[in-house]
């Protein structure tokens, strides 16, 4: 299994938090120790795990300074949370002049390497400092993938982007797998998606897909992983069956 | 009817791009000169008008330099279109010392409020230097929401940036309104969420609320706006009751 796996793409809600959030929870309930650092501004794996960002220290603050992150227990045995709070946004400014601007995520985690199995960095939308460091932080990158024309086309862009990061930053970047979610098999365009970008993507397009399942959304709302809230659900299975396709150590595509 | 509207919202993938192209149209096909600007790296809005982004030289590049924006037939009568591409994202780092980094758009709109009745910003998700141009140039703020629980707890943070940037870069800085996107009456999340939101910003609520209709992803993968695709769809009537709904000039909230 990959030590260090950055979940991004730049475009919006596509389900990167949600996925985040419960392949961590699956590989905590797998028996492994697990720390998911929340590199958004939003917030919003910090909220779905029922912690409230005003509460926290913004660990960004210290995260981004390059010093180890202060992890608390996330709720769930062997599962540690960096919190994030929309305070982080104001690190982007102040590091925006410094020229190890897109190492300071790699800084603070090299510690942490030893003291977990996994460590996965949920990433905000956009191409920003926020992603170039967990891009340069990581040895891998899962990106989730909606099945939609839009998002499609971003993803030659995403793909574009880690590999001139691993020309660039950080040699030993790979991309771990692309993620087809909120995939509806009644829905033609989504149908149609999906064949094309196994088409394109071949070897990287995970064995995995996510189906369209409103019980994901409820599950956040009610600050649970969709294996506590619903585990009979289909989106329950289907982060079920990816936390064994992570486990299992798929070859990095 | 406001001359400069940013169509923005931190949140990835709650319809940003949707709304400000099948707007843009709406108001064209009813007599308006109208500008729509692609402020997205991503360059959804562009694609979705059937515009590549490899032919035309990024516009951003002028348009964040301060110069007038070369603006171009976007196709349908009167819709202007100032197309973006990826390349736009390197302005980003370019900008980021200069002193006046918020103004550029606003200075490079300013000869073209009198040659438009209309212009909506597309904005890419997350606070950047895209963002924040777009907030310091318009008039007012158009906010989809998507009827879910994180793009909610977004709701509030979007709401605190516009009344910072009201305070600072730009006084005169209202909220058009609240759009409830993608909405399915019979998910009940959507319906709590919608009512939680009219709870909160009864007045800024907009009265159109955009149903989820798979149409319109289809029209964007036929680069044709909704009205053109699927004009008696149920999307293509909301956004042509939004269209109305903009016209009549509702007071701004
Ligand atoms: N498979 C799914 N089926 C239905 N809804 C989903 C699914 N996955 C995620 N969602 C919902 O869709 C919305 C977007 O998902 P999420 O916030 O995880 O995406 P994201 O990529 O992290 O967004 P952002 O770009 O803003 O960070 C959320 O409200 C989430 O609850
Ligand atoms: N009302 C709707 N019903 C169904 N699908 C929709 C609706 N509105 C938008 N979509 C689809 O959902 C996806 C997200 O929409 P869109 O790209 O417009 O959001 P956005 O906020 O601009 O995203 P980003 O944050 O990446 O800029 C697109 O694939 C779009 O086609
Ligand atoms: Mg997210
Ligand atoms: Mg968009």
């Amino acid at each position: 299994m990959q030590k260090i796996i950055a979940v991004a793409n730049q475009k919006g809600g596509v389900g990167k938090t949600t996925t985040a959030v419960n392949l961590a929870y699956g590989l905590a309930l797998a028996g492994r120790e697990v720390l998911l650092v929340d590199l958004d501004p939003q917030a919003n794996a910090t909220s779905s795990l029922g912690h409230s960002f005003s509460t926290v220290p913004p660990q960004g603050h210290c995260l981004v300074a390059g010093k180890p992150p202060k992890a608390e227990s996330a709720g769930p045995p062997r599962l540690a949370l960096m919190p994030s709070a929309p305070s982080l946004q104001a690190v982007a400014r102040i590091l925006a002049g410094a020229p190890d601007r897109d190492f300071r995520l790699k800084r603070a985690l090299a510690g942490e390497r030893e003291r977990y199995d996994c460590i996965l960095i949920d990433c905000p939308p956009a191409l920003s400092i926020f992603t170039t460091n967990a891009l340069a932080a990581a040895d891998s990158v899962l990106v989730p993938l909606q099945c939609e024309y839009l998002a499609m086309e971003g993803l030659a862009q995403m793909v574009g982007v880690i590999r001139s990061v691993k020309r660039g930053l950080n040699p030993s970047l790979g991309i771990y797998g692309i993620l087809l979610t909120m995939f509806d098999a009644d829905v033609d365009l989504n149908r149609e998606v999906a064949a094309e970008v196994r088409g394109h993507f071949e070897r990287e397009v995970l064995d995995t897909v996510i189906p369209r399942d409103e019980a994901l959304s409820e599950a956040s709302s009610h600050a649970k992983t969709i294996l506590e809230y619903a585990p009979r659900s289909r989106a329950a299975f289907a982060y079920a069956q990816l936390t064994l396709e992570v486990l299992s150590d798929r070859a990095e595509k």
